[in-house]
């Protein structure tokens, strides 16, 4: 059952950083858009 | 003979995440190993997950930051946008305006100057006894009544001088260039045109000549504000002038720190821009982090494709 804990909270975690991750490009995208509006 | 225990049921829900060697061990010489395996699989599962827990918060530290950067810069963004027009277009229009006729230059207000409403003779009277009443002010700051556009950047001052002096001067604390003098219809005393002594960096300009009803008055018309410090107001303004020297220097000083509000404005734009993209493209985690996520959805929208 630990590892199965294990796993799952692996999975969860994954899944957690690829959302993160996925939104830290929109934001960054977002970012850029704005600093070139401001040059 | 299989001698799994069934201690694991998630060997069943999910053989692919474990090993091949533990799904594999079927004899009694094996047990011990494949609890080895399990507790080794389990330590590992543990690393992995500390590693990805620990990525995971730096994830989140970068998409605060970056969260706090472009809202700084969206607040930066719409601040400007809300108070950018009269104040940009206060400084940059003056400057176009240069090659124009002096005479374009300002019109006087209300009918100080040679207008066409002077001829009528209780146009004229009004006037001259308004003439009077700023004059028993010492002084009065007034808006010619053009348009809104002019409204927000000139400035008339009316302000007492001993007929005898000709030097069309208005101490009001800044140091003036003088570019122009001119001779105008309906007006015996010349019109003389000014720059301020930091021009062309600042736009800043003021014509001087004595009212035509009342030559004892002269009037001062200012365009544009200074986006510069000016000297300290003068003794001398203070003490020969004190109602006029006061009221002007506060319309002046009003003007300064317009431009003052601009520059540090601009300033502070760009030293943050600069800054949330040096901080950014320095961090080697951020462009390493940053590159695996853009990969990943190239990656992504390719599978998708």
């Amino acid at each position: 059952s630990t590892t199965s804990a294990l796993v799952e909270e692996l999975k969860r975690v994954n899944a957690e950083n690829k959302k993160l991750s996925e939104m830290l490009t929109l934001m960054c995208e977002n970012y850029n858009v704005l600093r070139k509006q401001l040059m | 003979i299989s001698l799994n225990l069934n201690t694991n049921p998630f060997d069943r829900s999910f053989p692919a995440k474990l090993p091949k060697e533990e799904i594999k061990v079927s004899t009694s010489a094996g047990v011990e190993r494949k609890w080895l395996v399990k507790d080794k699989s389990a330590s590992e599962l543990r690393e992995e997950l500390n590693r990805v827990n620990s990525e995971n918060k730096k994830i989140k530290e970068m998409l605060a930051t970056v969260y706090e950067n472009y809202y700084a810069l969206h607040h930066h963004l719409e601040k400007l946008q809300s108070r950018k027009s009269p104040e940009i277009d206060h400084i940059e229009q003056p400057m176009k305006k240069t090659k124009q006729d002096p005479e374009e230059f300002l019109g006087f207000p209300n009918g100080l100057s040679s207008g066409k409403t002077e001829n009528s003779s209780s146009n004229q009277s009004h006037h001259y006894q308004q003439q009077h009443e700023q004059k028993n002010q010492l002084l009065s700051c007034k808006r010619p009544v053009t348009d809104s556009f002019n409204k927000a950047r000139v400035s008339t001052v009316y302000v007492p001088a001993d007929s005898s002096d000709t030097s069309l001067t208005v101490k009001d604390g800044y140091q003036w260039r003088k570019y122009g003098q001119k001779v105008t219809r309906d007006n015996p005393s010349p019109r003389a045109y000014f720059r301020c002594s930091f021009a062309p960096s600042c736009p800043v300009k003021k014509k001087v000549q004595r009212s035509a009803e009342d030559p004892s008055i002269l009037v001062a018309t200012y365009e544009g504000t200074h986006n510069h410090l000016g000297p300290n107001a003068s003794a001398g303004d203070a003490t020969s002038q004190a109602g006029s020297s006061t009221v002007t220097l506060d319309m002046v000083h009003g003007g300064q720190k317009l431009g003052l509000e601009t520059n540090e404005r601009r300033t502070m734009q760009e030293v943050l821009v600069q800054q949330m993209a040096s901080s950014l493209t320095n961090d080697s985690n951020f462009t390493a982090a940053l590159a695996t996520a853009i990969t990943g959805r190239l990656l992504m929208e390719q599978s998708r494709t």
